[in-house]
C-alpha cells in the first residue's frame, strides 16, 4: 500500500 | 477601508469555482501587493495559493492589511449571481464583520450589492520555499484535465514520469491499466497547444487522482498548466491568471509503505 503524507510535513508554519 | 474593482469579474467567479470544493473556508488577505489566499483542504493534504496582484485591478484601495475569513461555498454562491461580463467590486470597512460584492453590468444599467458575513478562521500560514524542480512540464490545461479525468475512470492514483522521451501518466485499477505519453511538441502553430518539458533529471512520482481532478477545476482560468515535479517535494500545479497572478495547487506525492 501507499501512504499520503500531509502537506504540512513539507512546509513549515510561519 | 478596502475597495477592489475588477473589470474582468469572471476571473473571480472562476477562481471560486476552482477552489470551493477543495477548501471549505479560508482567509482572504489583502495588502498593497494584492488580494491573496493560502489554504489547505480539510485533510491537510493539498494546499492552494492564490494571488491577484493589485496592478490587475482597475481600482485598488487597501488602507491597511486585512484578513477576511469567508466560507467559500457561500462566496461562490454570491459570485454566481454576477454576470460573466460584470465588473465586480469587493468592499469592506476596517474592523467590519461583513464584505460587500458589488456587481455592475457592462453598460451600467444594473448594479447589485451582495453583503456577506465574515467569519473568524484560525488558519496556519505555511512558508513555501523556492525550490529547484527536477522537471517542469508545460502543457495545454484542457489536455491535462482530460488525462486526469480519463485515468480516474481506471484507477485512484496517477504516476507521472518525466524522461527525455516525454511525460507519461499511468494508472492501474481493478479492470486494467492505462498509460498516456505526451511528447514535447514545441513547434505547434499556437503556443498554447505546445507541450514543453524542461528536465534536469528523470523523475517519477505517484499522486492521488482525486486531488489532481480537483485542481483541474481551474482549467477555465488558463490555457496552459505548469506541473513542477521533484522527488521529496509536493508537486506544484500552476494556472497563471491573465496579467494578474496565479493559482497554485500543492500536493505531496504518495509514498510506498
Amino acid at each position: 500500500g501507499s501512504k499520503q503524507p500531509a502537506i504540512t510535513k513539507f512546509f513549515s508554519k510561519l | 477601508m478596502l475597495e477592489l474593482r475588477l473589470l474582468q469579474g469572471s476571473l473571480l467567479k472562476k477562481v471560486l469555482e476552482s477552489i470551493k470544493d477543495l477548501v471549505t473556508e479560508a482567509n482572504f488577505d489583502c495588502s498593497a501587493t494584492g488580494f491573496s489566499l493560502q489554504a489547505m483542504d480539510s485533510s491537510h493534504v493539498a494546499l492552494v495559493a492564490l494571488l491577484l496582484r493589485s496592478e490587475g485591478f482597475e481600482h485598488f484601495r487597501c488602507d491597511r492589511n486585512i484578513s477576511m475569513g469567508m466560507k467559500l461555498v457561500n462566496m461562490a454562491m454570491m459570485l454566481k449571481c454576477a454576470g460573466n461580463d460584470d465588473i465586480i467590486t469587493i468592499k469592506a470597512d476596517d474592523g467590519g464583520d461583513t464584505v460587500t460584492f458589488m456587481f455592475e453590468s457592462p453598460n451600467q444599467d444594473k448594479i447589485a450589492d451582495f453583503e456577506m458575513k465574515l467569519m473568524n478562521i484560525d488558519s496556519e500560514h505555511l512558508g513555501i520555499p523556492e525550490a529547484e524542480y527536477q522537471a517542469i512540464v508545460r502543457m495545454p490545461s484542457s489536455e491535462f484535465a482530460r488525462i486526469c479525468k480519463d485515468l480516474s475512470t481506471i484507477g485512484d492514483t496517477v504516476i507521472i514520469s518525466v524522461t527525455k522521451e516525454g511525460v507519461k501518466f499511468s494508472t492501474k485499477g481493478d479492470i486494467g491499466t492505462a498509460n498516456i505519453v505526451c511528447r514535447q511538441n514545441a513547434t505547434v502553430d499556437k503556443p498554447e497547444d505546445a507541450i514543453i518539458i524542461e528536465m534536469k533529471e528523470p523523475v517519477s512520482l505517484t499522486f492521488a487522482l482525486r486531488y489532481m481532478n480537483s485542481f483541474t477545476k481551474a482549467t477555465p482560468l488558463a490555457n496552459i498548466v505548469t506541473i513542477s515535479l521533484s522527488s521529496e517535494l509536493p508537486v506544484v500545479v500552476e494556472y497563471k491568471i491573465a496579467e494578474m497572478g496565479y493559482i497554485r495547487f500543492y500536493l505531496a506525492p504518495k509514498i510506498e509503505e
